[in-house]
């Protein structure tokens, strides 16, 4: 059997609600080492890739390998059951056909079970090459949340440019031209609040806002994101979720003809 | 013009 308990339950909602726009289905393959999550969009233009680690739950067993096929609008609806200071269990017996959602108030006084009916999915995984980047920037969350909105509201698409004077982000459309810099700062004292651009080679890339936009849907989930950057690669957008693990979006950049 | 390249032609299936 799968049993897994997280005693921030809200993190379990942040998460979802962060994933569920971006792709409506996909397979948590949950093993002795925790749970995973690879889902490609409805274009095909940019992947999730979630992994949660064994020793980040309260609670983790998984007897043998399952992959879990869940409908994200569905899981949504019954995380949204669920207080956010509630404990969030989840369960399923070997080859379950649906996976079993508990909620425990803070005080143990509300105890509720949900039963979410499993999917069969065939999914392709795709081989995620380990690799350096040449540009990787950690900057506060909610600064890239900001940045991609206020952009999207004037272009379609951004250029991305790392260069030793900071990274640049800049769009246009029928309003006009946009350009946000930020450079490599680390005067403030939070390490969440510093900017920190560490650049091997200068490079600029261009992608559809629309979907760097929705990554920021998991701002929620963590103070800090780390972009990276390669030549004619797709973009990684990262955020570390505390202990648990960490939920990256690829998205392909656009190619000039 | 650019063209919106796809996830699966940078990252192999496996």
């Amino acid at each position: 059997m799968f049993e897994a308990r997280i005693t921030q339950g809200a993190v379990l909602k942040k998460l979802v609600e962060a994933l569920k726009e971006l792709v409506t289905e996909g397979n948590f393959d949950v093993s002795s080492t925790g749970l995973q999550l690879q889902a490609m969009d409805s274009s095909h233009v940019c992947l999730v890739s979630l992994a949660l680690r064994e020793d980040g739950f309260e609670h983790f067993r998984c007897d043998r390998n399952m992959a879990m096929g869940i409908h994200f609008q569905n899981l949504s609806k019954i995380l949204k059951c669920a207080g956010n200071e509630d404990t969030i269990t989840l369960k399923a017996e070997d080859n379950a056909d649906q996976l079993t959602l508990m909620f425990e108030s803070s005080n143990q006084d509300r105890i509720s079970d949900f039963d979410l009916k499993l999917m069969s999915i065939e999914s392709e995984h795709l081989g995620i090459p380990d690799q350096e980047y040449s540009a990787e920037i950690k900057m506060p969350s909610s600064e890239y949340q900001r940045i991609v909105r206020d952009l999207t509201s004037i272009g379609d698409t951004v250029l991305i440019s790392a260069t030793k004077e900071g990274i640049k982000f800049s769009t246009s459309g029928d309003v006009g031209t946009a350009n946000v810099t930020l450079r490599h700062n680390t005067t403030p004292e939070k390490p969440e609040e510093q900017t920190i651009i560490d650049l091997k080679e200068p490079v600029a890339l261009t992608f559809a806002l629309r979907y760097l936009n929705n990554f920021a849907k998991a701002t929620p989930l963590a103070p800090v994101v780390k972009l990276s950057l390669t030549k004619d690669l797709p973009i990684v957008v990262e955020y570390q979720i505390g202990e648990l693990g960490a939920v990256k979006f690829y998205l392909a950049p656009k190619i000039d003809d | 013009g650019a063209t919106q390249a796809k996830i699966s032609s940078f990252f192999g299936g496996k």
